[in-house]
């Protein structure tokens, strides 16, 4: 229904804001209906301005800035509805050490209500988790979950 | 409910039987290039109904079938099983406990398909409404592939709406 | 020829002269998410003749233009200067030198556009034609944007021939 | 021409199959003329087999190792025609430790008669690299060299 549209739209631009600014220190961003006479039909435009820069469009951000904005549209959708659990795979491969730190303190945060699953390459993000399996292919072609660490 | 296990028998590079126990806040899936990670989190999608080859990086769902190495035959089915229990003390309004829910997904070279909730046959849209809203149902937000998390900033705005009324 | 150097002002965020000297085999550019590196790279394809805003994350060509910040006016054009010099004891076929190229490209926010070659205007064309066949010509397969790596296999059959036909 | 064509062809074929081969450790590659009788028009397409595993659509492949295939056929068109530099924007951000060795090596060989100019987060990649750019924003969205850095 168009009420519980709104609701869920107005609830996760507001998550979405404050994520944005802690994760960027600031700045500006949001989602916008497009057409706000027709909120039942209307597609979603989504604005971000890292602080001190200007308000452009959002496709001329880097690839890191992109990738933890995206993150943080995630992260506002599941504090809004949370999901059992949530499964990434390689998400922080754009970003830089600092933005993965960010990244990874926001995944504790979020740990409480969902299981994450991580599948990454980095070690600092390898750190964080409690549980890791290695996956190797002994046989050419065939996986086998060969271990289980425990951080 | 949270997350419990999952198993996979002839998904993509999982010929042998796996069992992969989610008992944490956070696991992380770690190996080289090419061992099977990104398999894993497909299994989870095609478990839970993902019906896109595409999606899947294959051209038609017999894609996720074994298909053999140069050591070992192609097999002649895929099997998943994702299993969630209820969080502690979780009761329906009536005071009544909340169910596991367990589900089982199969497909055979033929074609044919087999989906089980607890143990019991059912079709692919049951699977879609149990899990509808979560996060999990048709419009996923809750597994990201890899290299698809810009994906909501490129996507269409109608894309974009679908996510949001999934969470609504 | 071999690279010599790059300048940059007003192109994007590089509002700033900036000069890179490229003197060495390999040359790495480092630095924190969004600071300005891709940036880097998309001045070089710029002033090699790329013409699609979309190659450049930008709607209009005039995107390339420094913008401004909260603490910087934005600026009026954009521009950016590529060097290359001779290999050494590099002779045309009848012994004469070779000559260095340097490609200037301008772009005023009126849409106006100026191109230079050794300082002398020239036409877009005249850029294209100067690197046809290099791999930096307008089927550039010499400069790998950022994500863009694994293109040349999802990419159509016939984007794949337009490589091997500017290699040939 | 449709000779030229064939040749440049041919030629980048078999430097692309001897490249796999070195990256991989084994295995089969090559391009194919999607229409044999109409090599002057025909579209071109692409199958890579790793070592013990079996020929698959290459969509199936991981996403480390289609970014290193990618490679091998882009350092395969070098080696047939030479540019005089290559830019290249994070391609080793999916690659794992081993994996970062063998595209740096590459990297290196081919670097005296190609110049390569390297973006990229990684410490391994960073280390080959004779000279070192660092670029940051000290004012939010003014970009500034900061250092050069030599190896
Ligand atoms: N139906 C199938 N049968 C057998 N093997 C398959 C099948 N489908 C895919 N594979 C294999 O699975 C491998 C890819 O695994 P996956 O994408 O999970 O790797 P990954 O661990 O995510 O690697 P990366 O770190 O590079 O992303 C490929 O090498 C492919 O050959
Ligand atoms: N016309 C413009 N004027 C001013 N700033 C611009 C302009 N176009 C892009 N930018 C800024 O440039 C920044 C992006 O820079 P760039 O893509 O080079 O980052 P990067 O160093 O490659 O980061 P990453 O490591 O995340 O890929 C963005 O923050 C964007 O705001
Ligand atoms: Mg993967
Ligand atoms: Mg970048």
């Amino acid at each position: 229904s168009c009420e519980q549209f709104l609701e869920a739209f107005k609830a996760i631009d507001l998550h979405f804001k404050d994520l944005f600014r802690v994760l960027f220190g600031g700045g500006e961003c949001g989602m916008l209906l497009l057409d706000e006479q027709d909120a039942l039909e209307s597609g979603i435009d989504i604005y971000a301005q890292p602080p001190g820069k200007k308000l452009q469009n959002i496709m001329l951000l880097s690839g890191g800035e992109k990738a933890l904005i995206a993150f943080a549209l995630l992260i506002a959708i599941f504090k809004y509805r949370p999901s059992p659990f949530c499964v990434l795979d390689e998400v922080d491969a754009p970003l830089d050490e600092a933005n993965i730190a960010r990244f990874t303190n926001l995944v504790q945060s979020m740990s409480d209500v969902t299981q994450f699953i991580i599948i990454t390459h980095n070690k600092r993000t390898i750190e964080t988790s409690q549980r890791i399996y290695g996956i190797t292919m002994e046989q050419p072609g065939v996986s086998k979950v060969v271990s289980v660490s425990f951080n | 409910h949270k997350l419990e296990s999952l198993e996979l028998v002839g998904f993509k590079s999982f010929c042998d039987k796996t069992s992969v126990i989610f008992n944490d806040r956070i696991t992380s899936i770690v190996g080289p290039n090419g061992c099977g990670k990104s398999n894993v989190a497909e299994a989870i999608s095609w478990v839970l109904g993902e019906q896109r080859p595409k999606s899947l990086r294959g051209e038609k769902m017999e894609d996720v079938i074994f298909n053999g190495t140069s050591a070992r035959k192609p097999l002649g089915f895929a099997e998943v099983t994702l299993a969630l229990k209820p969080i502690e003390e979780a009761t329906l309004d009536d005071g009544i406990p909340v169910d596991p829910i367990v589900v089982t997904r199969r497909l055979y070279r033929s074609g044919e398909s087999e989906y089980l909730i607890n143990d019991r046959r059912c079709r692919l849209l049951d699977i879609h409404q149990t899990f509808e809203g979560t996060g999990l149902g048709f419009t996923s937000y809750a597994i990201i592939e890899q290299g698809r998390i810009g994906s909501i900033l490129t996507s269409k705005p109608m894309e974009r709406r679908s996510l949001i009324e999934e969470a609504a």
